[in-house]
C-alpha cells in the first residue's frame, strides 16, 4: 500500500509499441516509463490519458534540458564541419543552410571536403550555385586536407561569416577514416584557432539504434557538438535522437524535412514530441 | 551475447531439477529483447516469439540437459529459414536481351554504388551491361553514375537532368539492342513510398520496360521503419528482390528479418564496401547470426 505507481500491463505494452516502433530503443523507453511511474501516484498512474501527458512532457523535458542554440557570432568565420556516416544528407543539409544564412545576410563559404566519392564535389558546386556562395574544391582524389586548409584560407580572406565543409561519409567502424576526420580537424584548428566551431553530425532519421553508436563514435573522434536529423518527411520518427540526448547529451540543431534548398527546420521538441505520438 | 543471457536464465534452474514452461518464457523474452535492440520491427517480433514458443515449449527442450544450447538453436534455426536459407537468392537474367534490372529504394540507400557494383559483376561474369543514369532531380546523379562507370571501364548512356525518366529508359533499351548490350542496369531516383507521384514513376517505368529483376535497395542499419517502406514497395511494384547496403558496419542489419517478413522477398545481395567490388550473395544463416548478435 506504499502508494507506488506501476503503470498498468495493457498500457505498458501500448507505450512500448509506440516508443520502440519510434526508434527509441528498449533502454530509453524502460527509463522514460520508470520516470513516470515515479512522478505518478498510484491512482494516476490508472489513466491512460495522464500517463501519455507526462510520458511526452518527461521526453520534451529531456530534449529541452539539452537543447542549446547555435551561436552564429562566437567567431569569424564560423568554421563548421559537416560529418557523418554514407548517404544521410549531409551535402544535402549544407545546400540548405548556405541557403538559410545567406538569406540571413551571412556572407557563406562552402569547402567540397568529399574528395572520395564519385561526383561529391559536382553536387555540392551545385548546391552552392544555387544559394550563390563560393565553393572551394580540388580534383577528385586529392587529399581532404588539403580542401579543409584551403577553404579556411578562403573563408578568412574573403571575410566568409561561416565556412561549411562538407566530408566524405564514412563508417564509424572505419579507423583509419576517423582518424582522416581528425587530421582534418586538426588542419583546421592551426589555421583557424578555435575552429571547428561546430561540429554537426548528420543522422538520418530511417537509422534504428545504430545511430546511438553512431553519435558515440563520432563524439569521441571529432567532439560532435549538434546533430542533424534528416528525412523526418518520411514515416521514420527518430525517436534515437531522445537516447542521444540521454545518453550523450547532444542536442539536435535542424531537422530536414525534403530534398529542396528550404527543407530545414530548427529543432522543436514539442513538435517533435507530437509527431512522434500521432 | 544471446548465449550468456541463457546461461544466466539457465543457471538459475540448476539444481531445481525440470525445466518449466516459465522458465523458457523467460528465455523467449530474453530473445525479445535481443532482436528489438537488432532494430527487428516491434511486431515482427511478437510474431516470430509466438512461432518459435511452440517449439520451444516442446518436450525434447523441457527434458534436454542442455536447455539454453536447445532454445538457442530452435531460435537460430528459425531465423535462418525465415531469412531465406535454402531458397534460390540468384539474380535472373534468363530473358531475351537486354534483360533490364531495376533498382529502387529510398533516398541515400546506396543504389547509384550499387548499380556500378552490379554492372562490374556482371562485366566479371562475361555479360555486357549498359548502366542507365534515370535519377533527375538529384543534383549531379547522372554525373554519378558516369563517374563509376569510367572507374570500371562500363558504358553509361548519355541522360540529362531536364529528360523524362521513362524516355530515358526506353530509349537506353533502343540504344541497347542497337549496340549488342544484353543487360540494362536502371539507377532510379531516391524517393519516399508516400511520395505516391514518384511512387507513380517506378510503375510507368516497370510497366514499359518490363524489368526481369526489381530489386529493392536498402540500407542495412534502417530501423523500425523498414517494414513501412518495404512493404509499399513491393505493394506497388511486386519487387522480385532486396539489396541490403552498408554491411560492413556495425548495425545488426534487423530490418533484413522485418523486410522478409512483411515481403516474403528474396535477400539476393549485401553491399559490403564503398569500393565497387564490394558485393556478395547473401547468406541467410551468417545473417541469422548477426541480428542475434
Ligand atoms: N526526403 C528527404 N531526402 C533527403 C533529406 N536530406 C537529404 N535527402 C536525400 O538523401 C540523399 C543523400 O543525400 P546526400 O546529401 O548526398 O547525403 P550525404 O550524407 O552527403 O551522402 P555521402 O556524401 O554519399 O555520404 C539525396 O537523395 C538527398 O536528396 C531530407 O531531409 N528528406
Ligand atoms: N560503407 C558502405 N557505403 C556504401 C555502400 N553502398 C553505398 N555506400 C555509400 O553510401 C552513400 C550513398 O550511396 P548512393 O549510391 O549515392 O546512394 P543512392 O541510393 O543512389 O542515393 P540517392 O540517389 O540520393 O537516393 C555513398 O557514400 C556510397 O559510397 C556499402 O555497401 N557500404
Ligand atoms: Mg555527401
Ligand atoms: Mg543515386
Amino acid at each position: 500500500l506504499s502508494g507506488h505507481a506501476r503503470v498498468d500491463d495493457d498500457l505498458l505494452e501500448e507505450l512500448e509499441e509506440v516508443l520502440i516502433t519510434a526508434d527509441l530503443g528498449m533502454q530509453t523507453t524502460r527509463q522514460l516509463v520508470a520516470a513516470v511511474e515515479e512522478r505518478l501516484g498510484r491512482s494516476e498512474a490508472a489513466d491512460p490519458q495522464l500517463v501519455r501527458q507526462v510520458l511526452k512532457q518527461e521526453m520534451i523535458s529531456r530534449l529541452t534540458e539539452v537543447d542549446s542554440p547555435l551561436d552564429l557570432e562566437q567567431a569569424s568565420p564560423l568554421v563548421i564541419m559537416v560529418v557523418g556516416v554514407n548517404g544521410v544528407g549531409k551535402t544535402t543539409t549544407i545546400g540548405k543552410l548556405a541557403r538559410l544564412w545567406t538569406s540571413r545576410g551571412k556572407k557563406v563559404v562552402l569547402g567540397a571536403g568529399d574528395t572520395f566519392r564519385a561526383a561529391a564535389a559536382e553536387q555540392l558546386a551545385i548546391w552552392g550555385e544555387r544559394a550563390g556562395v563560393d565553393v572551394i574544391r580540388h580534383a577528385e582524389g586529392a587529399d581532404p586536407g588539403a580542401v579543409a586548409f584551403d577553404a579556411a584560407r578562403a573563408a578568412v580572406a574573403r571575410k566568409a561569416d561561416i565556412l561549411l565543409l562538407d566530408t566524405a561519409g564514412r563508417l564509424h567502424t572505419k579507423a583509419n577514416l576517423m582518424e582522416e576526420l581528425k587530421k582534418i580537424r586538426r588542419i583546421l584548428e592551426r589555421e583557424i584557432p578555435g575552429a571547428p566551431h561546430e561540429t554537426l553530425l548528420v543522422l538520418d532519421a530511417t537509422t534504428g539504434q545504430n545511430a546511438l553508436i553512431q553519435a558515440r563514435l563520432f563524439k569521441e573522434a571529432v567532439e560532435v557538438n549538434g546533430l542533424v536529423l534528416t528525412k523526418l518527411d518520411g514515416t521514420a520518427r527518430g525517436g534515437i535522437i531522445v537516447a542521444i540526448a540521454n545518453d550523450l547529451g547532444l542536442p539536435v540543431r535542424f531537422v530536414g524535412i525534403g530534398e529542396g534548398a528550404d527543407d530545414l527546420r530548427p529543432f522543436d521538441p514539442e513538435m517533435f514530441v507530437r509527431a512522434l505520438f500521432e | 551475447n544471446l548465449t550468456e543471457k541463457f546461461d544466466t536464465v539457465f543457471k538459475k534452474l540448476r539444481g531445481r531439477g525440470r525445466l518449466s514452461e516459465e522458465n523458457i518464457k523467460d528465455a523467449l523474452r530474453e530473445v525479445r529483447l535481443v532482436l528489438l535492440e537488432a532494430d527487428v520491427n516491434f511486431r515482427v517480433v511478437k510474431d516470430f516469439i509466438a512461432a518459435v514458443r511452440d517449439r520451444a515449449l516442446g518436450q525434447d527442450v523441457l527434458k534436454s540437459l542442455t536447455p539454453a544450447q536447445q532454445v538457442i538453436k530452435i531460435v537460430r534455426e528459425e531465423l535462418a529459414r525465415l531469412m531465406g536459407e535454402g531458397e534460390a537468392n540468384t539474380l535472373d537474367l534468363a530473358a531475351r536481351p537486354p534483360v533490364p534490372v531495376m533498382l529502387c529504394g529510398l533516398q541515400g540507400a546506396g543504389k547509384t554504388t550499387t548499380c556500378g557494383k552490379l554492372a562490374l559483376s556482371l562485366r566479371r561474369q562475361k555479360r555486357n551491361p549498359l548502366l542507365v543514369p534515370a535519377d533527375i532531380y538529384r543534383p549531379a546523379a547522372i554525373e554519378q553514375l558516369k563517374t563509376v562507370g569510367r572507374q570500371i571501364n562500363v558504358e553509361v548512356f548519355d541522360s540529362q537532368p531536364g529528360q523524362d525518366p521513362v524516355k530515358i529508359c526506353e530509349a537506353a533499351r533502343a540504344y541497347a539492342e542497337l549496340n549488342g548490350f544484353d543487360t540494362l542496369i536502371l539507377d532510379t531516383a531516391g524517393r519516399l513510398h508516400i511520395d505516391s507521384e514518384l511512387m507513380q514513376e517506378l510503375v510507368r517505368i516497370r510497366d514499359s520496360l518490363e524489368p526481369r529483376e526489381i530489386l529493392f535497395v536498402a540500407d542495412a542499419m534502417t530501423g523500425q521503419d523498414a517494414v513501412n517502406v518495404a512493404e509499399s514497395f513491393n505493394q506497388v511494384l511486386d519487387i522480385s528482390g532486396v539489396i541490403l547496403t552498408k554491411l560492413d558496419g556495425d548495425a545488426r542489419g534487423g530490418a533484413a528479418l522485418s523486410i522478409r517478413a512483411v515481403t516474403g522477398k528474396p535477400i539476393k545481395l549485401v553491399g559490403m564496401g564503398e569500393k565497387l567490388d564490394a558485393l556478395e550473395v547473401f547468406h541467410p544463416d551468417r545473417m541469422a547470426q548477426r541480428i542475434l548478435g
